[in-house]
């Protein structure tokens, strides 16, 4: 099993790989890796000699080869349909991004339980009463749902995924859900993006 | 300085030691800690120890004096004020989201160029419009940007904030922004979150 760390770091050599390839960079050290991340060389080749991807000694690592690597070993070389329960802002917004942007997951539905929003039509589906989750995750084939609802309502959406037969569930409503051991729950907090970039952040005047 | 994966690890262990104030666990040892992350004890202690955060041999670590020293390392203890540009779905669900959530990042001011959206209500202020950027950020005290436009939106709004004396920017829109050394910017994609659950589902029957 890899660590969420572990995990975390080889997501960010794919992001890197990825624009490096539309960059047209067809090979790359693990040095010139490293100093992207300001990691040590020895991490990386550590990292993914544990796939058995090993770079050319002295010549680096092929990038689309390593991208195909890596998308297999994270299992995004296969299509992951995803269904957002609760279509307000944050909803809405994560339904048209993961529409346009070709990637392995893809919005396929929506639910909610205002009776304005339902009927509407974004990202490419059109929004359905969470009275019928169950039959929109199975017509739909959704695999990951996502909360966007209140945090009042993030437990008992949590709880009827589960029971539509849903296999994951990404968190964003700030408040602890208690999962059950079958179905993964990762809780996600945009605040930690402007932590580190609080960081990274030139001293002002006041500090 | 410290590497962005540093930082990163930082950042999980004060939202873990948050949680565990909040139930109301006083002191934890570097194994317990170690064992919610999938981390060797040792990373942790090399981690902290890089910050003069020692823990007492064979007891751990107090948990309220560790997050206050955490908080100062990652300049948290201090007001971020934020402007978010593009005041549309990503943009309105960011400005409510840290509205409520007291932490050092507040959403002072919002601007968009849809004369249709200028003059709402959202998140505690008024949205203007961004030919007023440069003032808005000056009355406001912004220090940090968010980028919520389109894609084709996005150069030009950073080198506004630029211009208008940010200290920081974060990125959602889907393109490669060009930043000057001055002023670090940081691009955001949610798709990372969802990677990381979707290595954790359990096997389906087509895998
Ligand atoms: N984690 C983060 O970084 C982050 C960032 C932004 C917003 N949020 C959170 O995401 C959630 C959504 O934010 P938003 O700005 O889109 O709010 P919003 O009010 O615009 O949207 C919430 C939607 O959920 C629907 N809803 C309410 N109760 C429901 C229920 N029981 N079943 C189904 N749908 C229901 C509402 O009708 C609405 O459409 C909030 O909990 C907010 O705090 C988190
Ligand atoms: N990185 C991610 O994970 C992620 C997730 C969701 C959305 N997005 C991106 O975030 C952006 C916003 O998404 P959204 O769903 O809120 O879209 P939206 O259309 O709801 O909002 C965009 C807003 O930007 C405003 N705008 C357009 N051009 C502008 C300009 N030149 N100056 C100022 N304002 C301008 C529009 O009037 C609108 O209010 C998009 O680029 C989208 O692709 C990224």
């Amino acid at each position: 099993d890899v660590s969420p760390l572990t995990l975390n770091r080889l997501c960010l050599y794919l992001r890197s790989l990825r624009r490096l390839e539309a960059d047209g960079v067809s090979r790359i050290s693990s040095q010139d890796l490293a100093r992207r991340f300001n990691l040590s060389a020895a991490q990386i080749r550590k990292d993914l000699a544990q796939f058995g991807a090993f770079g050319i000694r002295g010549a680096g690592y092929d990038v689309s080869p390593l991208i195909e690597r890596l998308d297999s070993i994270l299992r995004l070389d296969r299509r992951h349909p995803v269904i957002v329960v609760g279509m307000g802002n944050l909803g809405s917004a994560l339904a048209c991004y993961l529409g346009f942007n070709h990637g392995s997951f893809e919005v396929v539905a929506g639910v909610d339980n205002d009776p304005g929003r339902v009927g509407r039509e974004v990202g490419g589906f059109r929004i359905e009463h969470t009275d019928h989750l169950a039959r929109v995750v199975r017509d739909s084939g959704a695999e990951i749902g996502v909360l966007a609802v209140p945090a009042k309502a993030a437990q008992q959406n949590y709880d009827l995924l589960v029971e539509a037969g849903i296999r994951g569930v990404l968190n964003f409503a700030p408040t602890r859900v208690q999962p059950v051991p079958e179905v993964p729950l990762k809780d996600v907090d945009l605040r930690i993006h402007l932590e580190e970039l609080a960081y990274f952040l030139p001293p002002s005047d006041t500090d």
